[in-house]
């Protein structure tokens, strides 16, 4: 007969492979293990899994998939941020499409005004996704084209503005700046833009995650994370220590290239997803 | 940093006595867990600690006077020479020669296709782009731009079909007297059964004597997953690792490298064509150890 205090260390090492396996990270798995072992889990049961689970679901769950706040500003600003190639561009159509079906109108600022053809491809994604775009020549500044998109979205009464932004890896010192340029014109239209700042993170991520969160966060405060291509085999396990550690909630999850491969957190089935 | 570590785990260790057999299992152990935070993928780590460390950590270390030293000296050393060994260079058959990238989605394909245009016309060849990505939006505007960029020619044909494309690419190669085709591939989940038939057809009609792995150099536990599926369907000749110009530890060279026994031949270390170096596995290995 099982307790909390007395689980089989086999199963726990099994669980421990598989959360390391999953990106948790070595830190966040000693102590959600050591937690079983010593009985200190606020869960009771028998099953270790279980209770791993529950553990997991508690720490990640933030109990509201539709956040009542959005829109509660017009245009209601949203800003996609990460490191380069982890999907924003992408989630920012899927994003345009999913609020379109709630009935929100979009406006897209093509604010990766470096890469070659980045407005070419958001112009095509936003087209997907029902939204407008606001964009300028390349080698434009970014904030310049936040500004222009914000003042356009306010002037139609649009509900959501979506600013893409370019692919930076936080340890670019100049880049983050740029970023924290976004957000402070963002800021200077309205003091509470932006309303949200998501870290897009690719779910391949390892612990590097960590300092992706907290370098974007130094940049422009970030408010949660969409983990992109959870379609793979990645299980994003990086998540857990970045909540741990900077309390971030995970606001969306991409599953696929189509517009309809975006889906609102849910932590049951991303915690049963990290485990099996 | 990390001899820092290993002298003050040692030193709980020894207490007054020297060095035992014990303990250096127990640095062995110390040793994976380093591996696994600088994402090295749990098999791999495994592999490589019991594998490679525990016949090399042997009575050298316990008989030194500086155990923790000698152990990361050790480590170290071993790690690069895992890496890579000895340098391997870009394969090439008869002209036009063609080049195949491929990999996971964003995982850095495109910027490293035209970084190699560059890399090879900087050493005197001719190379042609090919656009053979036909379902990512802008994809072809985007290796057009590259290719204007750096004054090197690009295929786009009028195609849906990658196969036709690389076939169309090769004339238009031949009748320009282009030596190398470096083809573009879209990005792909391993999981995704008909993209990775996709690929192995292409990959089939082309037989490129060099087709890279482009790999996220930030990648974690997926590492070995994701490149052991590529391996099973289509031939590997080289590893590239991008975006380590970031803080990443880069523990998925260990990983890629373990798992398919293939080369790492470049390195990327930035946004632009210039920024692709040849791979370091000295530099490399301290990168991973921290
Ligand atoms: N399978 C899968 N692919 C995705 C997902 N999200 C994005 N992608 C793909 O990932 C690749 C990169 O996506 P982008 O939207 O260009 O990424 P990005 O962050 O805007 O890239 P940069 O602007 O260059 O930093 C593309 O091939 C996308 O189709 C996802 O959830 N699943
Ligand atoms: N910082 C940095 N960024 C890189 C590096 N290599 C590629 N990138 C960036 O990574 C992002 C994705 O690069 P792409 O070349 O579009 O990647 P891809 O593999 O072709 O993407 P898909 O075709 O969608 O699968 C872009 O923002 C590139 O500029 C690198 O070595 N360092
Ligand atoms: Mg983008
Ligand atoms: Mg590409």
């Amino acid at each position: 007969m099982l307790t909390p205090g007395k689980i089989d260390a086999e199963v726990l090492d099994e669980l421990e492979t598989a959360l390391i396996e999953a990106d948790v990270g070595v830190n966040s798995v000693e102590e959600l293990v050591d937690k079983l072992r010593s009985g200190r889990s606020t869960h009771s049961g028998l099953d270790p899994a279980a209770l791993l689970k529950s553990e997991l679901i508690s720490l990640l769950d933030d109990c509201q998939p539709e956040r009542p706040e959005r829109f509660t500003a017009k245009p209601w600003v949203i800003l996609l941020a990460g490191v380069n190639g982890s999907g924003k561009t992408t989630t920012a159509g899927k994003l345009a499409h999913y609020f379109s079906l709630q009935g929100k109108r979009s406006v897209v600022a093509a604010a990766d005004t470096f890469r070659a053809a980045a407005v070419e491809q958001i112009e095509e994604w936003a087209r997907r996704g029902g939204a407008r775009i606001i964009k300028q020549s390349s080698g434009a500044d970014p904030a310049a084209v936040a500004f222009d998109a914000y003042q356009s979205a306010r002037a139609r009464g649009e509900d959501l503005l979506l600013v893409d932004t370019a692919g930076r890896l936080q340890a670019r010192r100049n880049l983050m700046d740029e970023l924290a340029k976004i957000g402070r014109v963002l800021k200077q239209l309205d003091p509470s833009a932006p309303h949200e700042a998501l870290l897009v993170m690719d779910a391949t991520t390892g612990q590097n995650g960590l300092s992706q969160a907290s370098g974007f966060t130094a940049a422009v405060g970030v408010t949660g994370l969409i983990v992109t291509k959870l379609d793979g085999t990645a299980r994003g396990g990086v998540v857990v220590p970045i909540r741990r550690e900077l309390g971030l909630p995970i606001e969306f999850i991409g599953m696929g290239e189509g517009r309809d491969d975006l889906h609102p957190f849910d932590a049951k089935t991303f915690v049963d997803a990290l485990l099996d | 940093q990390l001899t820092d570590r290993f002298e003050r785990f040692v030193r709980n260790l020894r207490g007054q006595g020297k060095l035992t057999e014990a303990n250096v299992r127990d640095t062995v152990r110390e040793a994976r867990r380093i591996f696994l935070e600088a994402d090295v993928s749990l098999p791999a780590a495994r592999a490589f600690v019991d594998g490679v460390l525990e016949k090399s950590l042997g009575r050298e270390v316990l008989t030194s006077v500086t155990p923790g030293q000698q152990m990361v000296k050790i480590i170290h050393d071993e790690l690069a020479v895992f890496l890579g060994g000895e340098f391997a260079p870009l394969q090439f058959g008869r002209s036009p020669s063609p080049i195949l990238m491929v990999g996971l989605n964003g995982s850095g394909k495109t910027t490293t296709a035209a970084k190699l245009a560059l890399h090879l016309k900087r050493r005197g060849r001719h190379p042609l782009l090919v656009a053979a990505d036909t379902r990512r939006p802008a994809a072809i505007d985007q290796i057009e731009t590259l290719g204007r960029e750096l004054e090197v020619p690009v295929f786009t044909g009028d195609r849906k079909d990658p196969v036709a494309i690389a076939a169309g690419a090769r004339d238009y190669a031949r009748s320009q007297g282009l030596d190398c085709l470096i083809i573009d591939s879209a990005g792909r989940m391993h999981v995704d059964e008909e993209l990775m038939a996709e690929l192995a057809t292409l990959q089939a009609a082309v037989a490129p004597p060099e087709t890279l792995l482009v790999a996220d150099g930030m990648t974690g536990q997926d590492a070995v997953r994701s490149a052991k599926a590529f391996l099973e369907r289509v031939e590997l000749t080289g590893i590239v690792l991008t975006k380590l110009d970031g803080d990443a530890r880069g523990g998925a060279a260990l990983s890629i490298r373990w798992v398919t026994g293939r080369p790492i031949k470049f390195v990327g270390v930035g946004e632009r064509p210039a920024d692709l170096e040849p791979f370091h596995p000295d530099r490399m290995a301290g990168r991973i150890l921290g």
